[in-house]
């Protein structure tokens, strides 16, 4: 666990909240519901519980307030700081307040969700501090996260339970999901969903995460997935940039999404028929953007399609077998792509170091090779 | 993690604010100063470790843009 804590906590189990104001940027219900659920994320694994109060002071009063607001620590207009919260404590103690300069949502993408926002203000009015796990709800910067299906990551758990302990009232027989881990790329049995390069680096991806490596560091930088594209979808099947178009496409089920840069693509997200793939392909296992021939392969169980970049075409005569392409590879490719000339075809946890001009393969390689440990 | 071509005073003092505000960024002269280690740099690599950022000790495009990302309010480093 990597979550920190400031040495102070509640010493009560039932603590109080107050909204004192709104955003006029939601409506009162949907605050009003922004802020129960953010604190329902906390009593969920913990002893603790919340009630509502209207006037008075709570063990958490909660404002949206602009610039200077009488504590010292200012905000800064749209952007940069959204919100902030003061450790358990008497007085400023647990309270939060919201930048009102940013734009808060319910749930859309296009602004910054209260919930989220809430949710992790909240962890610090409990005790806990900034985690550095990039997956974690304490970590500091915001990344977009769909309020319907959020889950306390792993980390958060332990922070919280650190200081409070579980829930001793669950109901046994209610099964909560799983709390959600950040991948690591010491496991050796990693599977990574998709593989690609993206203006000279390398990115790999796995669940709602990925790894950037660049060409003059030997250690890849993880972070979520929408934190380098907001829009893009996570647990993604593929991924394969286009140097003509200079854009990274990523591949989800029968839609395809594309990059620029950090910049959504006009136009997408489109299906896969958009590449000329059939119809009857649901989903496609990995992409391989060939840069000598312009040509794009995409795995579909033991077989390939060619797509032809230039014409924008699917190539007469496929899907062929992998294997006839790929020499003794039989199992299902997971990700691919190329690197320095050479061409490399992911398998769960190895890696086959191809030569596409002659169909050779020279080397088996694990995934540390490429995401350093 | 690219060098930035050029960091304008601005971006200058941005980091600088950022690492005030967030990572105890102090201008206090003292023996470490006089070694020639900058607090600043000295914070940035503080930074840079607890992001996972490649580690420099300088402020470079992936340090500024991680800088400009909307985030909490409070600080990363405890005082």
């Amino acid at each position: 666990a990597r979550f920190s804590i400031y040495g102070r906590k509640w010493q009560k189990r039932s603590l109080t909240y107050r909204i004192e104001n709104y955003t006029p940027d939601m409506s009162v219900a949907e605050v009003d519901a922004s802020i129960g659920k953010a604190l329902q994320v906390w009593a969920k694994v913990t002893p603790l519980r919340f009630t509502r109060i209207y006037s008075g002071i709570a063990d958490i009063m909660i404002s949206f307030v602009r610039r200077e607001h009488g504590d010292f620590n200012s905000f800064d207009g749209p952007g940069n700081t959204l919100a902030h919260a003061f450790a358990p404590g008497d007085g400023l103690g647990g309270d939060a307040h919201f930048d009102d300069d940013e734009s808060f949502t319910f749930r859309s993408s296009r602004g910054v969700v209260l919930f989220i926002v809430a949710a992790h203000e909240f962890g610090h009015s409990l005790g806990l501090g900034h985690s550095n796990v990039p997956g974690a709800l304490m970590y500091p910067t915001y990344s977009y996260r769909n309020p319907d299906t959020f889950v306390l990551p792993q980390d958060d758990v332990r922070g919280i339970q650190y200081l409070y302990g579980p829930n001793s009232r669950k109901d046994p027989s209610v099964d909560d999901p799983k709390p959600p881990t950040t991948p690591d790329a010491c496991d050796s049995n990693m599977v990574l969903d998709a593989v690609t390069t993206h203006r000279g680096e390398i990115i790999f991806f796995k669940d709602s995460f990925l790894w950037r490596s660049f060409p003059q560091s030997q250690t890849p930088q993880q972070s979520l997935i929408r934190s380098l594209w907001p829009s893009a979808p996570v647990d993604i099947d593929a991924a394969y940039e286009s140097r003509q178009l200079d854009t990274v496409f990523l591949f989800k089920g029968r839609k395809v999404w594309a990059f620029t840069g950090n910049q959504p693509v006009r136009g997408y997200p489109k299906t896969l028929t958009a590449f000329g793939l059939p119809k009857g392909v649901r989903k496609i296992d990995a992409a391989l953007h060939d840069v000598n021939s312009g040509k794009t392969l995409f795995f579909v169980g033991n077989n390939y399609f060619s797509y032809d970049e230039s014409r924008k075409t699917m190539e007469q005569g496929y899907p062929r077998l992998v294997n006839q392409a790929f020499a003794g590879l039989t199992r299902r490719v997971t990700a691919a792509f190329q690197h320095k000339g050479y061409t490399y075809i992911y398998s769960g946890p190895y890696v086959y170091e191809y030569d596409l001009g002659t169909g050779t393969r020279h080397r088996e390689l694990r995934n540390s090779y490429f995401l350093r440990c | 993690s690219v060098p930035l071509s050029e960091v304008s005073v601005e971006d200058e003092s941005f980091a600088k604010n950022y690492l005030k505000k967030f990572f105890n960024l102090t201008e206090e002269e003292g023996p470490a100063v006089r070694r020639g280690i900058s607090p600043v740099n000295k914070k940035l690599a503080e930074m840079q470790r607890f992001f996972g950022l490649q580690i420099t000790g300088s402020l470079d495009a992936d340090t500024l843009a991680m800088m400009k990302k909307p985030r909490c309010g409070v600080p990363d480093e405890q005082v």
